[in-house]
């Protein structure tokens, strides 16, 4: 089974 | 004071036509560098990246950076209201919570303008450092449209597949599975049906195809798409357009765990 990743792993906020 | 005057209207409406659906409300910000966006879709798994370079307008002034909260179905709607050759001319005085749209036909015979009322909106700016990516893939926009559609209709999810050779797209469903391959191939009558890829190493990953269908919505701004890949980064698909600036997609990849 596959996880959708979040944006936040791997940037971050400004 | 913003004034921003870009005489193809349907510019702007290709733009927003190309990101409603993905993002409901965005602030616009201006500076001297152009009229940007940037904004997540509300599962934070997509990002799209918008620059009009402020030299591609016919007139641009912006006083100071400014940051205007939009609702881009409304604000298409508003945009749909012009003709694809009217010139438009965004303008904004300081401190107001409206942005108004003023629409000139080509002969100046009709001009009509369109007040729209700004909304406060908390961005949530991501940092996103310039990155060198392991695979880099040029190819046919509308191509890569067709692709996403077909695939989209079989599968969830599309692996994404670099070698030097080419680009595989494969997917994957209940009724059965797909393959793709695209060649590289520079040998084209009309250079945006070429393929070209700048590979450092192989890369092969996976994402959500709803989510490359909705970018495949920019696809009547550029002829060709530039789809950038890193092992265990986000994705990048960019639509350039000519002059004035860029479109891009950031989606997050699946992965196995």
């Amino acid at each position: 089974l596959k996880t959708q990743l979040r944006l936040e792993a791997f940037y971050t906020f400004n | 004071m913003l004034e921003l005057r870009l005489t193809q209207a349907g510019l702007l409406k290709k733009v927003l036509e190309s990101i409603k659906d993905l993002v409901t409300d965005a602030n616009f910000d201006c500076s001297a560098t152009g009229f940007s966006l940037q904004a997540m879709d509300s599962s934070h798994v997509a990002l799209v990246a918008l620059l009009l370079r402020s030299d591609g307008f016919e007139h641009y002034r912006c006083d100071h950076n400014i940051s205007m909260g939009m609702n881009l179905g409304n604000m298409a709607k508003m945009l749909r209201c012009a003709s694809d050759d009217d010139t438009v001319t965004i303008k904004a005085d300081d401190g107001s919570d409206t942005v108004t749209f003023m629409f000139e036909s080509p002969s100046q015979d009709k001009i009509s303008d369109y007040e729209m009322k700004l909304m406060d909106i908390d961005s949530e700016h991501l940092g996103i450092p310039e990155a060198e990516y392991q695979a880099i893939v040029r190819m046919s926009a509308s191509e890569f449209a067709r692709i996403c559609k077909d695939l989209g209709t079989i599968g969830d999810t599309v692996i994404i597949s670099v070698t030097k050779e080419g680009v595989q797209f494969s997917t994957k469903g209940d009724i059965g599975t797909a393959n793709i391959i695209c060649r590289k191939n520079t040998a084209v009558d009309k250079k945006e049906e070429a393929t070209v890829i700048e590979m450092a190493e192989p890369v092969s990953l996976t994402f959500a195809s709803r989510y490359l269908i909705a970018f495949t919505k920019a696809t009547p701004l550029a002829g060709q798409v530039t789809i950038s890949m890193s092992y265990d980064m986000p994705i990048v698909v960019e639509y350039k357009m000519e002059t004035m600036g860029y479109m891009r997609f950031y989606l997050a990849p699946k992965i196995e765990e």
